[in-house]
């Protein structure tokens, strides 16, 4: 959004280029300043969390000034004196549960435009059978030239494509255009600004909101879909039709003093709702804990309709009093879990899974954060998986997103509101059905390097997997790969040659998609998967992964949680140098940074030389 | 194509770009005294990236030694050799080393060409391939002079005009555009210029990643770091 009184916002264009669920999406806005006097103007843009900002520019009166990525650290030493003075701002803040704001502000001189545009690039996640792009408008007042334009191409073939909007009312509804032709869809959405208005004489406008684009591809190989472009290859596997393996799972539930009230309320209902949604082949168990730790049931039971009847009753009875004992809680659900396995009392070809909800830090036993997640490690020891979900917002969240990262999981935080039940049910529904364990990635060694993580303890229904690497020899079009699994029945072995596929065939009226996406993607994956090494690795493993991760996101000019996006603003009379710094934020930190300082020199040459001429 | 004038022993560097249209033939060196010409046409992308402009790269180049009575051409495709008259053909996909009383060849397999003229001059010619499917961009062509203080001071051309070295200063470094890279202001020829500190490429060793060579950028085509203008070094044929 830009907004302030007397600026006339004059364009925003929303240009989203999904290649293969590699999103690459650029905002633009162009406002005028009407006033007869110099006006601030502010540029908010909504971005989602998984997403890492690449480029930023503004363009005032013909000159552009462009955000630069540099390392952190070195950003942050360059323009020390300026942030102890406080010149700058952080410009990138957490908003909401899925969104970051960034968020930057100039002053611009009356009767002048200036132009804002911001890319940043994402890998769309499946979830739940589907892909979904989000993009979060707010303009805050009427724009002349309002777009929103999505272009998806997916060389397997889109089977599905559905666009909509929170603000979009029966009126809006007809502007949303569709077009889905096999393998590409065009989306656009692009009101006058008498479509804009509330209502006909007023100038609040309808759009606010989130529009959302959710498609799925076709899945017609058993092994997945590998492309080959320029020396990169990615492998997505997201097999269909396969049974869902039976589950073992054991609830670990907080009833320490801080859950009492409408949290407690609402773990109630998500696991009642939860609890209907087992089946009679899985099995399933309690511990409750605060201070001290305590079992629904000594070992597991089958889910049989008595057995949730009566579990549900014991639902009911959990009441919050006390302090958090995360450490012996977790350690009991595995100790339950591996006497289930040692007795064979579950089937063998089964899931595992502990499902820790908390909203609090261990206080209780051991409290020493890195003990747990050593201890939880060494208990589990590869054999099940950890989910953790973070109840609100004074959990630990890092805690328990290492500890399930640790153990083949992953966390998630449900926030407080409402909705929370449907945040439990929903992420419960996301890992509830496993359709393959131990699924594990295989190229040979001589034809690949650099490849992203490739072993997953299962694939769940409606997700996808997603392998990227390098090749040796960049010239290559055919890479030969095999994929094993556990699925409920057997051991499956998939083996196969992938080729490059010709881009323009599959395209042919169209200008190669965006550039070199593949490489892009295998970059965005690997430092996602870094920046999960430097969280749970060993010292020596989060240093090389830190350096690693940086170059990465230095070379693909990534604003990741190591880097930082430096701004420079025009210079005024107020402000002869002003900078802003673009941060990516972790959980846990925000950070603030620099400005900068100028140097002279002064050489001389004369010299032989050696030169040459090239070009890359 | 990227320019790049190195100083060792200052461990620093000078560089400009020159764009034209895909096709042109510039002059690089030209030594009439010991008979030596080497010329190099550019070539542009298969179509435009919208994201960039169009690029030229060194497709091909001809190399004469008019003494010697030796021609060379060398394409992304093959390398013609002509010597008093007889004609080979080596193929990039070769490995071989051929000794010759004037001249020694030595290819190594898709990757570069070492050119060793007698008492005159060795240069390499790199390789640059490109994905065969890529959309925009396809094979290219690098030329490095390994040694060049046989030349006459007769030498000129874009390349040649620097073999016996510049004087140059550099002063007064100020902020650019571009945070990372300063500008300063650079005394050459005669001329005060606004230059850039950034950085090319050298893909000898490293023909993938290639290594990064720190140097003081000219802007427009060289302009006042060259002798005239770029005109001045088109030619109508490799030859």
């Amino acid at each position: 959004s830009v907004s302030v009184s007397e600026i006339e916002l004059q364009n925003v264009k929303i240009n989203c280029m999904v290649t293969s669920r590699f999103a690459h999406t650029v905002m633009t806005s162009m406002a005028l300043n009407k006033a007869n006097v110099s006006q601030e103007v502010f540029f908010d843009v909504e971005l989602p969390k998984t997403a890492f900002i690449t480029n930023f520019s503004m363009e005032i009166n013909g000159n552009t000034y462009v955000g630069v990525v540099k390392e952190k650290e070195k950003a942050k030493k360059q323009y020390e004196a300026a942030v102890s003075s406080g010149k700058t701002a952080g410009l990138v803040k957490a908003s909401g549960r899925k969104m970051e704001k960034f968020s930057v502000s100039v002053n611009i001189a009356a009767n002048s435009n200036i132009t804002f545009t911001l890319t940043f690039e994402e890998l769309l996640q499946r979830r739940l059978g589907k892909y979904e792009l989000m993009i979060r408008v707010k303009p805050k007042q009427l724009v002349q030239n309002f777009e929103i334009v999505a272009d998806v191409f997916e060389p397997q073939g889109i089977t599905f494509l559905n666009a909509h909007g929170t603000f979009i009312t029966n009126e809006l509804l007809p502007l949303v255009e569709k077009t889905v032709t096999d393998k590409r869809a065009h989306v656009s959405f692009s009101p006058t600004l008498d479509q804009q208005r509330k209502c006909p004489d007023c100038d609040g406008t309808l759009i606010d909101g989130d529009f959302f684009i959710n498609y799925d591809v076709n899945r017609e190989d058993m092994f997945g879909n590998i492309q080959i472009v320029n020396g990169y290859f990615v492998h997505f596997f997201a097999p269909a039709d396969f049974p869902k393996l039976p589950k073992n799972v054991v609830f670990v539930i907080d009833r320490s003093g801080s859950m009492s009230g409408t949290k407690m309320h609402q773990t109630h209902e998500g696991l009642k709702t939860i609890l209907n949604e087992l089946h009679e082949e899985d099995h399933f168990g309690f511990v409750t804990f605060s201070g001290d730790v305590k079992a629904w049931k000594p070992s597991l039971t089958t889910a049989t309709k008595e057995n949730l009847k009566n579990a549900e009753a014991f639902v009911e009875t959990i009441t919050a009093s006390g302090l958090t004992n995360i450490n012996d809680a977790v350690l009991f659900a595995v100790k339950m879990l591996k006497d289930a396995m040692n007795k064979k009392t579950v089937p063998e070809n089964s899931a595992s899974m502990i499902i820790l909800l908390t909203d609090g830090n261990p206080n209780e036993g051991e409290s020493n954060i890195q003990s747990i997640q050593n201890n939880v490690k060494n208990a589990i020891g590869g054999e099940m998986t950890l989910f953790c979900l973070g109840f609100g917002y004074d959990v630990s969240y890092t805690f328990l997103d290492v500890m399930a990262k640790q153990n083949n999981g992953l966390a998630r935080r449900i926030y407080e509101g409402s909705d929370a039940v449907v945040q439990l049910q929903g992420f419960y529904d996301e890992i509830a059905n496993v359709l393959l364990s131990d699924v594990n990635f295989q190229y040979p060694e001589n034809s690949v390097n650099s490849l992203t993580g490739s072993k997953f303890k299962q694939l769940f229904n409606g997700s996808e997997i997603v392998v990227a690497g390098r090749l040796n020899d960049n010239m290559m079009n055919d890479l030969p790969f095999e994929v094993t699994a556990q699925s409920v029945e057997k051991d499956l072995v998939f083996v196969g040659n992938a080729t490059a596929q010709d881009w323009k065939t599959i395209f042919p009226d169209q200008e190669y998609i965006f550039g070199d996406f593949t490489e892009h993607l295998w970059a965005y994956l690997t430092i996602q998967n870094l920046l999960d090494k430097i969280e749970k690795g060993s010292p020596e493993e989060k240093i090389k992964a830190t350096e690693d991760a940086l170059e990465l996101s230095l070379k693909y000019n990534f604003v990741t949680p190591l880097t930082s996006m430096v701004v420079t603003k025009p210079e005024t009379e107020e402000n002869p140098e002003d900078t802003f710094i673009a941060d990516k934020l972790t959980e846990d930190q925000r950070r603030h940074v620099p400005q900068a300082a100028g140097v002279t020199l002064q050489r001389t040459y004369t010299s032989s030389v050696t030169n040459w001429v090239d070009s890359d | 194509p990227h320019f790049i004038i190195e100083f060792a022993d200052q461990n620093d560097a000078l560089c400009f770009n020159i764009n034209d249209k895909p096709g042109t033939i510039f002059n690089l060196i030209k030594d009439p005294l010991i008979g030596i010409i080497v010329n190099g046409q550019t070539i542009g992308d298969k179509k435009i990236d919208p994201e960039n402009t169009m690029n030229t790269y060194f497709g091909s180049f001809g190399i004469v030694h008019a003494k010697f009575g030796i021609r060379l051409v060398v394409t992304t495709q093959d390398i013609l050799v002509s010597e008093k008259g007889k004609q080979s053909k080596l193929f990039w996909s070769d490995n071989i080393s051929i000794k010759g009383s004037n001249m020694d060849l030595h290819v190594a397999k898709d990757r570069s060409l070492t050119v060793t003229l007698r008492n005159s001059v060795k240069f390499v010619i790199v390789l640059h391939k490109v994905w065969k499917k890529h959309p925009y961009h396809q094979d290219f062509l690098g030329f490095y002079t390994l040694d060049s203080h046989l030349f006459s001071q007769r030498v000129h051309g874009l390349l040649g005009q620097f073999f016996h070295g510049i004087t140059f200063e550099v002063s007064d470094m100020f902020k650019g555009k571009d945070p990372d890279k300063p500008d300063a202001t650079m005394f050459v020829k005669g001329h005060n210029l606004t230059v850039t500190r950034g950085w090319q490429k050298d893909f000898r060793k490293d023909l993938k990643k290639g290594e990064n060579v720190p140097c003081w950028f000219v802007h427009k085509n060289g302009t006042g770091l060259i002798d005239g203008e770029i005109e001045d070094y088109i030619v109508s044929g490799l030859f």
